[in-house]
């Protein structure tokens, strides 16, 4: 049997938020180490990788692996309904069929239940080795969000240059061009606004701004990103969970 | 331009 129960439905509810859109149905892996998803989304072009730990709950049991097969855009619809500060557990059977979210009010006796049908997903659980990265940026997730906003606006594809202490942005549109460029910074009282660029080679990579765009959806997440980028490697986008990740591996674009 | 079905063969390469 499966029961976790999370402090604030807020973490689930930015969880789903950031995955929905990329991806529609998601086998959700429960052991006793905690949940995990690995989903691809239909282009083939983005590969989603979520571990929450049974660190990140308050309660959290797993007595059996569970396979929870979710249609996303359900899921969110009955995440929406709790507030984000509300306890949420997720209730299931060793062999269900439907997981059970309860919502409770911290301040006053109200309960809210819910029941969502699971689905039989055939999915591929990919064996993902550590990869080394010749580039690895830490930077503010909200200034990267706003570069990826802002850059979407001129063309489709948003190039990463990486040179020994700064990220460049940049965009070739058909009306007009843009970049931004970012520069190692510590910030020793505000540590999460920092930029820490570590390289091992130059890097010169073009992503689809669309990625880019769902990506940053998991903004809300965690105040840092982690960017790491090698040549013919796909990369590797992480939100830190407060015990656990959510990772995006995204393929490059390649010349014609 | 991308590569269709590189990401899939990327994690599928051994």
């Amino acid at each position: 049997m499966l029961e976790g129960k999370f402090d604030e439905a807020s973490l689930l509810k930015k969880v789903i938020d950031a995955m929905k859109d990329s991806v529609k149905l998601c086998n959700f892996n429960c052991t006793e180490n905690g949940i995990s998803v690995q989903a691809i989304d239909d282009s083939r072009v983005l590969l989603i990788s979520l571990l929450i730990e049974a660190g990140s709950f308050e309660d959290y049991r797993c007595d059996r692996n569970i396979v929870l097969g979710l249609e996303m855009e359900s899921l969110n619809k009955i995440i929406k309904n709790g507030n984000a500060s509300d306890m949420l557990t997720l209730v299931a059977e060793d062999s269900p069929d439907a997981l059970n979210l309860i919502f409770e009010d911290k301040r006053r006796d109200r309960i809210a239940e819910y029941s969502l049908k699971l689905m039989d997903i055939d999915q591929d659980f990919l064996k993902i080795e550590d990869m080394k990265f010749d580039a690895v940026v830490n930077m503010p997730s909200a200034e990267f969000a706003k570069i990826c906003r802002d850059m979407k606006t001129l063309s489709e594809s948003l190039q990463i240059i990486i040179t020994k202490d700064s990220v460049k942005f940049n965009s070739e549109g058909d009306f007009g061009s843009g970049s931004v460029v970012i520069k190692s910074f510590t910030d020793l009282e505000k540590t999460e606004e920092s930029v820490r660029i570590t390289l091992e080679k130059p890097i010169n990579l073009t992503f689809g701004a669309k990625y880019l765009n769902d990506i940053i959806k998991s903004t809300p997440l965690a105040s840092q990103v982690t960017i790491k980028l090698c040549d013919k490697q796909p990369a590797l986008f992480e939100y830190q969970l407060p015990s656990g990740y959510l990772r995006f591996y995204l393929a490059p674009k390649f010349e014609d | 331009k991308y590569v269709q079905n590189w990401l899939w063969r990327y994690f599928h390469r051994d």
